[in-house]
């Protein structure tokens, strides 16, 4: 379950991390 | 949206985008995009920090394409010069204010948002050896001044 929870949170950071870099025009 | 404790250290930086939303939008967006960039890097995993950050992308997003016609948001060179130059305005009025040895509320709060958009300015890359004696200048001065005010003395 604490794998499962990690890879959920890992997977919304990249999200968060693509919507950023796509902010500002990095991608 | 109150900011969850282990971002604390970015509740000034948002504090200052919400008392800019309406008088410098730019200033607002950009310190909201500081408070995001050093939030992910904070905290992004517990739930109520994920909550706050992805509220924030969301403002942020509205707000990029709201203010598509500025040049300030949408060139982050143009973007960058407009802060410096607010952070240096803020700081000289400060700094003014403090040479005629004039010390009140609004000068503290000024050398205050000066040293903090000091940080915000770090979104656009490494800060520049002045603006680094500047923020630090502005925060001891900003501490210095409150804290004579507050125990009625002088300040020097």
């Amino acid at each position: 379950t604490g794998t499962l929870a990690s890879s959920v949170a890992s997977t919304e950071q990249d999200e968060l991390s693509q919507r950023l870099a796509k902010l500002r025009d990095q991608i | 949206m109150a900011v969850p404790p282990q971002l604390k250290a970015i509740q000034h930086h948002y504090r200052t985008a919400l008392e800019h939303d309406k008088r410098d939008p730019v200033v607002a967006y950009y310190c909201r995009l500081y408070a995001m960039q050093t939030g992910m890097k904070l905290d992004s995993k517990t739930p109520e920090c994920r909550k706050f950050l992805v509220k924030l992308m969301d403002h942020l997003e509205k707000m990029k394409q709201e203010l598509s016609s500025n040049e300030s948001i949408s060139q982050e060179i143009v973007g960058n010069a407009h802060i410096e130059n607010y952070a240096l305005k803020m700081f000289l009025y400060a700094d003014n204010e403090d040479r005629s040895g004039l010390f009140h509320k609004n000068m503290i709060k000024s050398f205050y948002t000066a040293s903090l958009l000091f940080d915000v300015l770090s979104v656009f890359g490494e800060l520049s050896e002045e603006n680094i004696q500047q923020r630090k200048y502005a925060r001891w001065k900003a501490t210095y001044i409150h804290n004579c005010l507050k125990n009625g003395e002088t300040p020097q």
